[in-house]
């Protein structure tokens, strides 16, 4: 499963609807301190099922939503989706039949969650389940988040052994 | 299982094995299980040596040879079941303009297996990739994607 | 002495919301004490709103923004006391040109009460250096100062 | 009192004697990675007395003495000198004659250490003492060390407390 494109609207810095693009090859993106690109990442992390809000920098899952500007209201749902086509073949026979697989979750301030596959509500378990039979799971070595590539050095034998069994 | 994650080791470190020395421009590194008699509880130690130097507590390696040693590992991992993507932020801070150029053509070398999606403040590495979005707050606070370069065929 | 620290806090957190607008091109920021009841064990928190933002919890700020507002933090503090040298070692490595312009401007302006030694990758901040060692490798493993450029006067 | 130069031999990456003078204004030192840059950070913590091997990267104190290469033995012996000047008079008395006061350490690999000031043997303490009376002690605000300005940012409120009282 090959990623198209990511959207983003009212997660963190992005209130407006954004769409990224990817495509084959090296993406570079480029910007000035705090303009948002870290926040990208986490916009990745959290579509794909990241439960852990001190992983995307926040105290609590609500901080992904946007919080407003001196001169903007805050507003009330993050929605991300992630969008993979299926042209390599590689997905699960239940969508096959789709040249592309959207996989979408929002969060409401009321702390109410939704998950879809394609438009379709669903739980978190299906979206997690899809990655599993993909091999697109959320590895610790496919996400190097900022300022983290010490932490193969300085990380516990112990711990630097989970990283490689997730390849395993 | 034991037999698995041994494979998996073994083939890992061998990759490791290969690709430091690529990164280093020479010099050599690997992983040592700590409890080579417990497979399923072990944990995982690096060694390494740039090249020239002695091999030493992998601690006193300056920042930026921690920071090529760990990708390095990453990579060789990622040798082994590559993701479809792999999305590295700003792991080209502490490395020298030498380094940078290596670090880049590795990432290129592995293109044919993933996309890779680089977030940099630095020239080199963004005159390597072969589209570059731009990310700005003209409001305060509210990011926008605004410029999409395409790598002029060169 | 509880009358020390308080007096110490308030002339720090005072220096701290002037140098922070100053790197920051505008904003905010503060320390607060956890517990105002108890100046002996009290912890010092941080809040910071870089210009446009909303006051929010500082580790939701960017990489290039959390180490500008320590970078501040140190500056007030050296302010209050400064000592005889002031050792920067790749402090740099996460801001942008503009940021890096101006703390290197700041770190100009604090050169009348210290010595400043600033360990760099970046060229800007080589270029407001009086004076340039450069370490080098020629034997690996073996290092030597080898360059010292004096600025020329511009 | 002002820091006129700092002399290493034997120490981590510096075997042959190697001088540094402090200029007035800002220094610059610059080169490749592992190049030896950090080192001399580590030279001037050790010089003032840091007893933490830990501090210095390293698992025992032993590891800041040259441990050789592949085309150069180990040494047998670590010393640092730092020269500081006394001409603006903030100078604890017992130095007040002297136009300059050098401090410094030696580690043999034995595990022996000796401090002297001015080459006379003296006491780890005198150094200490020297230090304090000047206010030159090394303080968490006055070295930076690589990585490490993000920790001020995410330490505890009781450890970010300590930064401060150091100046207090
Ligand atoms: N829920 C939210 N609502 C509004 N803004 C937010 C929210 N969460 C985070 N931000 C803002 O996003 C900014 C951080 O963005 P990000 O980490 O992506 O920056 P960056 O481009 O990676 O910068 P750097 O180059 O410094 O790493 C911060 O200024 C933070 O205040
Ligand atoms: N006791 C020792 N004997 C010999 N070499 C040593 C010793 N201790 C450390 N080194 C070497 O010193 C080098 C690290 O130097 P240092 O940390 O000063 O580099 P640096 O110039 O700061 O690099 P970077 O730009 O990556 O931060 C390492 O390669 C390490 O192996
Ligand atoms: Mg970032
Ligand atoms: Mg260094």
């Amino acid at each position: 499963m090959k990623i198209k494109r990511l959207e983003l609207m009212g997660f963190k810095s992005f209130p407006d609807k954004t769409v990224l693009h990817f495509q084959e090859g090296i993406t570079g993106v480029v910007g000035p301190n705090g303009c948002g690109k870290s926040n990208i990442v986490d916009a990745i992390r959290w579509v794909m099922g990241e439960m852990s809000a001190k992983h995307l920098r926040g105290k609590s899952m609500e901080d992904v939503i946007f919080s407003g500007t001196t001169q903007r209201n805050p507003m009330g749902m993050a929605s991300v989706t992630m969008v993979f086509s299926t042209e390599d073949g590689r997905v699960p026979s239940a969508y096959a039949h789709f040249s592309e697989v959207a996989i979408s979750r929002r969060l409401y301030r009321s702390g109410e969650s939704e998950y879809y596959i394609n438009q379709t509500l669903c739980r978190l378990r299906d979206i997690h389940d899809l990655f599993l039979g993909t091999g697109v799971g959320m590895r610790a070595y496919s996400i190097i988040e900022q300022g983290r590539i010490g932490q193969v050095i300085s990380a516990k034998p112990e711990e630097r052994r989970l990283i490689l069994e997730e390849a395993a | 299982t034991k037999k698995h994650f041994q494979e998996s080791f073994n083939k890992i470190n061998e990759l490791f094995q290969q690709v430091f020395p690529q990164l280093f421009k020479g010099g050599s590194a690997e992983l040592r299980l700590t409890d080579p008699e417990n497979i399923l509880e072990s944990g995982v130690d690096i060694v390494a040596q740039p090249p020239g130097k002695r091999l030493q507590n992998v601690n006193l390696l300056s920042g930026g040879e921690k920071a090529l040693t760990a990708i390095s590992l990453v990579f060789a991992i990622f040798l082994l079941k590559p993701s479809p993507f792999c999305l590295l932020d700003e792991v080209d801070a502490p490395l020298d303009d030498a380094n940078i150029d290596r670090f880049n053509e590795m990432v290129r070398s592995l293109t044919d297996r993933s996309q890779f999606i680089l977030i940099t403040h630095n020239k080199r590495t963004m005159e390597m990739a072969d589209i570059l979005y731009g990310v700005t707050m003209e409001q305060a606070g509210v990011s926008k994607m605004v410029s999409v370069e395409l790598k002029a065929a060169s």
